[in-house]
């Protein structure tokens, strides 16, 4: 079975991009195919995974508003085995505005999702490793609960939310529990977030510490014991087009995604 | 005249909110008189000012979707004189999907701004100290090129634009004024990008060094002299409800701040 997982979080800047890249390289890098599929217009997904998304490239925006398969726009990520992206490019940027008078707006993502699932059982994958399936989808979306979002929140089987150890993000939680929570009722009953992740936690800071715990305290079960430390080797990376687990895999924000990676894996076969 | 200045970059995170709340008390210390309208669902600004944004509060969705008088919604900021908010409350969320079939969708603020200045010139200004119009009016965005952040670039007469200085931060900001540019071609010819403020500037890492010189060459007139350091006290202070120059008026922070607000009310009497 394929997990699909949608990294989510209207709070801007809290590194769902970043590991959104640096889970799926990590699962990659652990034996697993893993596409990564970007929803932000803004596409540092594919740009941190180094994928051709200049103008004219197949993309998202086919899929979603002109229901182009899934399968003609993915792409082998160089250098990363295992590895593949749904790139965006600017042309998603148009798509909330125009998603919103279309048909079936929220659900367009799942229906390429599961013709995509369907196809890749049968026939050779996109990737052309021979017919094994993607053991996961990793979703990126935008900093915002519009129809990009909501369209990954209905396709996806999971949510995994970043939280930034800083103040603000607190206050976009609940909102964003409160959106997850309509979808589910209304749009997608079988969605659940399966894991929160501490992200930038700098522990020479006290309110890093102070978000932590009171973020663990709400949320018990579903805060992933790995967090992620803010490291200026996270934020050099993507300027040379690589994940951190390419670029310095020693590093401790390589090895806290190679945690990561593992702790989610293992959710899989104990639940 | 009223200087309205509406800070944006649809980048997640680089500090808008920070530069709104933390620029308005400055020049408000300064002895401008501020309001800071805030049109992010999430009412960050509105939260790091300690305004009431309770769910009934009148606020902006009341003025954008309902055409509620801005002086309505304008409440003095506790502790801070000559500073005033028009705060968001969630009710602000549905504004971007709603907004997309009202008529003259993009220039909803611009019209109650205009009606505004032209209230406060007359009257008593909303803040009750007698006839005086605001010297500036600051508008936060979220991150995003939707609907509520074109009317905030509809209604300003000026741009700030806060760059991280990261290396996903210049990716956008290509993006970002070719937006610009649609709207001042489309909507608002007299738009114009005043400055743009580099921020979280970490003198540790040569990340911050690189992408700070790639900027001033690109805008070597556009760029403030004044840049904000990344530092901890800025990140506390909206934990407990006060801008940085209020939590800690000596920090290099609130000092960058006030020096920031200087450069931007000088440029007013230079232009
Ligand atoms: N653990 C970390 N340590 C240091 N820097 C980090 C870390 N994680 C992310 N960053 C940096 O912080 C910035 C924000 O991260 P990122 O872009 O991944 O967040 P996002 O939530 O995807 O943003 P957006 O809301 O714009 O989509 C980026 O410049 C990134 O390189
Ligand atoms: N100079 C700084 N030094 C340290 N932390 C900062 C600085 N400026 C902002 N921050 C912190 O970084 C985070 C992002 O800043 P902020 O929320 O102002 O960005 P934003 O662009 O408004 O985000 P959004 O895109 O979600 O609206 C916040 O937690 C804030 O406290
Ligand atoms: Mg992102
Ligand atoms: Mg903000």
């Amino acid at each position: 079975r394929t997990r699909v997982i949608v990294v989510a979080n209207q709070k801007g800047g809290v590194g769902k991009t970043t590991t959104a890249v640096n889970l799926a390289a990590a699962l990659a890098t652990q034996g697993m195919r893993v596409l990564l599929v970007d929803l932000d217009p803004q596409g540092n997904a594919s740009t941190a995974l180094g994928v051709d998304r200049r103008v004219g490239v197949k993309n998202m925006y086919d899929v979603l508003v002109d229901g182009m398969p899934l399968t003609d726009v993915v792409q082998p990520v160089a250098g990363i085995e295992r590895l593949c992206c749904a790139p965006a490019t600017l042309d998603l940027a148009g798509a909330e505005i125009e998603l919103v008078t279309l048909i079936a707006r929220e659900s367009r993502l799942r229906r390429a999702l599961s013709a995509f699932n369907a196809d890749s059982a049968d026939g050779p994958a996109p990737s052309g490793e021979g017919g094994r399936r993607f053991d996961y989808l990793i979703i990126d979306c935008p900093p915002s609960l519009g129809l990009l979002t909501v369209n990954g929140l209905v396709g996806a089987d999971e949510v995994l939310i970043p939280v930034q150890c800083e103040y603000y993000a607190l206050e976009g939680l609940r909102q964003l529990l409160t959106s997850i929570e309509s979808v589910r009722s209304y749009l997608n009953p079988g969605l659940r977030v399966s894991a929160i992740l501490l992200t930038m936690y700098d522990a020479r800071t006290r309110l890093a510490a102070q978000v932590a715990a009171e973020v663990r305290a709400h949320f018990p079960e579903t805060v992933l014991r790995t967090t992620i430390p803010r490291s200026v080797r996270i934020s050099e990376a993507p300027s040379y087009g690589q994940t951190v687990i390419a670029y310095d895999p020693g590093s401790s924000g390589a090895l806290c995604y190679l945690e990561a990676a593992r702790e989610l894996a293992h959710q899989d076969t104990t639940s």
